[in-house]
């Protein structure tokens, strides 16, 4: 789950 | 922030602002609907709601401080639970209409062109009745949703995770959540003997939640295999891994 992880790990929203 | 050195009342603040704003599907194809197009919107809304909620879960108290695996895998097995139960509380005030967003309102019978869909909707407006029925209140509704994604693991997530700290870390969230419940329900001054009972109706519900989840991702599979709508992007990812699961 590619995206998932990817804005799971994003700090800033 | 460490859950446990939260009040509840501070826990229910925190829950307040991580709230998640309310999406606008924005281009809604004229009625009536057909099969694709009500499919259509369905699937576009659900993908912008992902990407909130997980924006939603990293501001819940303690959740950032779980192991990435855990993080994941409570995401994947929870986001249609969440969506349902942000659904409910949108319609709660609207006997009869599922408020999916502001400009994508529909009537019961509006599922009629969507096979299957029907069920689902009928399973959503009861536990929403439901809701109406008991009075579901905004900190509790933010509460029993922060339960839903905390509580959605079925395997025990320590078995691929790397980080053994983790499900102790989520079992102290579960409690820091139930305290924050309790004292949501103790606030409202009930009788002592009502609080219990009105504790145990609200999580009752969530086992109706969980059921339409269920129902619900079967349907949207089966859509997505007969060629009813493409599944994109975040969606794509998050049915996937129910279907990889349940294999």
């Amino acid at each position: 789950s590619h995206k998932l992880v990817q804005l799971l790990a994003t700090t800033a929203e | 922030i460490f859950p446990s050195v939260l009040s509840p009342e501070q826990f229910v603040t925190t829950l307040i602002e991580a709230e998640p704003p309310n999406v606008l599907l924005m281009n809604r194809p004229n009625k009536p609907f057909t099969e694709a197009s009500m499919m259509m919107s369905l699937t576009k809304l659900a993908d912008k709601e992902l990407v909130h909620m997980i924006g939603w879960a990293k501001k819940i108290p303690g959740f950032v401080e779980l192991c990435l695996y855990d993080q994941v895998r409570l995401l994947e097995s929870c986001w249609l639970e969440i969506l349902m139960v942000g659904l409910m509380w949108r319609s709660i005030e609207h006997p009869g209409k599922l408020i999916f967003a502001a400009d994508l309102i529909l009537d019961r019978d509006e599922g009629k062109c969507v096979e299957g869909i029907l069920e689902i909707f009928d399973m959503l407006l009861a536990a929403t009745s439901r809701l109406r029925e008991l009075k579901l209140q905004h900190k509790e509704y933010l509460c029993l949703k922060a339960m839903i994604l905390l509580n959605s693991n079925m395997f025990p997530l320590t078995m691929g995770s790397d980080d053994p700290d983790s499900s102790v870390k989520l079992r102290h969230l579960l409690n820091a959540i139930t305290d924050a419940l309790v004292w949501v329900i103790a606030k409202s001054g009930l009788p002592y003997r009502q609080q219990s009972n009105r504790l145990a109706n609200l999580l009752m519900l969530l086992s109706h939640v969980r059921h339409a989840s269920n129902k619900g991702m079967e349907h949207l599979l089966s859509m997505r295999c007969k060629n009813v709508v493409p599944v994109y992007d975040l969606l794509l990812e998050m049915l996937n891994a129910h279907t990889l699961r349940d294999h």
